[in-house]
Parts: structure tokens; sequence; C-alpha cells
């Protein structure tokens, strides 16, 4: 563990946690995009086969616990949870999740470390991780304003993954490993999807405006 | 060193 991954996985509690504040804060999850939590929910599903067999660290498997369950009861919630559901922007949030997850399984089942059970899903989780944010972004356009928590959840979200890259580069240098280019590759294009959004984060931040993304 | 990183991340 380094100090790049630690700060990566804190960032990526924090933003579970702001994500969790504000729909049990504001009773209501709009602005969220359910389908981006859903795909969350299938990347750490599919990641985190794991999780009985391989026993890496006490925190390693508790935190897969917690964003296995964290990512699932977000779902219900904006599902099944009768108050909540209602304040869902089922109209806005319109964006073919699905093609990204065959697009996901076609790239696994092409591109994987090793052609087994477990090295196809991990491939499959990185390939759609890297892209699960989409139709977030997409509904925060469509939405004009972004109340705070939500704009911090995206931010939090977006920083984490640049963390691990920073871990990754780390390790190639003080350990005998190199990581994937499956992960090398989706950690870029997963930081880079939030290049606009980070840009107009800053710009906001700085103008102490509210946060607006073009639509 | 070609061993490849362990799935030893989140």
């Amino acid at each position: 563990m380094n100090i790049f991954r630690l700060a990566g996985d804190m960032t990526h509690l924090f933003s579970v946690l702001v994500l969790l504040l504000k729909i049990y804060a504001t009773k209501s999850c709009s602005g969220i995009s359910l389908k981006t939590q859903e795909l969350y929910a299938l990347v750490f599903l599919t990641r985190y086969l794991d999780l009985f067999t391989d026993f890496i660290s006490v925190y390693n498997s508790v935190m897969k616990v917690v964003f296995i369950s964290s990512s699932v009861a977000i779902v219900w919630c904006m599902r099944y949870h009768p108050l909540t559901r209602r304040t869902y922007d089922k109209d806005l949030d319109t964006f073919r999740h699905y093609i990204l997850v065959g697009v996901s399984i076609i790239l696994a089942l092409l591109f994987h470390d090793r052609f087994t059970f477990r090295e196809v899903f991990w491939a499959f989780s990185i390939y759609l991780e890297a892209v699960a944010i989409l139709p977030q972004l997409v509904l925060l356009q469509r939405s004009g304003n972004v109340d705070n928590l939500t704009g911090q959840y995206v931010f939090f979200l977006g920083a984490y993954r640049a963390f691990y890259i920073l871990n990754w580069i780390y390790r190639y240098f003080t350990e005998n490993h190199y990581s994937r280019w499956i992960s090398w590759l989706a950690g870029f294009v997963q930081t880079a999807l939030y290049a606009d959004f980070f840009y107009y984060y800053f710009v906001s931040w700085k103008n102490n405006a509210k946060l607006q993304l073009p639509a | 060193w070609n061993h490849v990183l362990p799935h030893d991340e989140l």
C-alpha cells in the first residue's frame, strides 16, 4: 500500500459517502443518474468476485464489501424506495447504458490478460468503470444547475482514479511489478472523461459560483 | 521483472 493508493481509496470512499449524504440529507436523488449507479454496481460485482476466495487483507475485504453494498443500496434506493424513487429524473437519465455494457463485454473477450473466468470479468469491470460516469455527466449537462453534493460526488469519483494512476507510476518505479496496460489505458480514459467536468468545477469554485455545465 | 501486478488493488 502506498500513499497514492490510500488517497485514491479514501477519495473513492468519500465520494460514496457524499452521495449517500446527498440522498439521505436531501431525501432526493435528483441530478443522480441511476444508470451510472447500476453500472458501478456491476463494476464492483464483477471485479470483486475474489471476495470470498482470495483474502488479501482486512482492509481490502472491508472496502470491497463497502463498495458493493453501497452501490447496490443506492440502486435499490433509486429504484424501489417509495420516497426517493419519485425524485429520480427518469426522463433526463436516458443514456443507453446497455451499449456500454455490451462494448465492455466484447473488449474483455478480445483484450484480457489471460483467458480465465476471473481475468475476463476483471477486464470487463475495468473497461466498464472507465465509461460508467458517462450517463451521469450527460444527466448533469441536461439538468443544468448541479447541487453542491452531486458536484462533489462526481469530483471525488473522478479524482480517485487519478490517484490510482499516480499509484501505478509509483509501483512501476518501486516494485518489480508493472501494472497491466488495461489498467493504464482504461485509467487514463476514465480520468480524461472528467477533464471538462474538472475544468467547469474549478471555474465555479474559483468564481464561487454555482456549477454550470454547458448544455 | 515480467510479472504483472497482482489483483491486490480495489
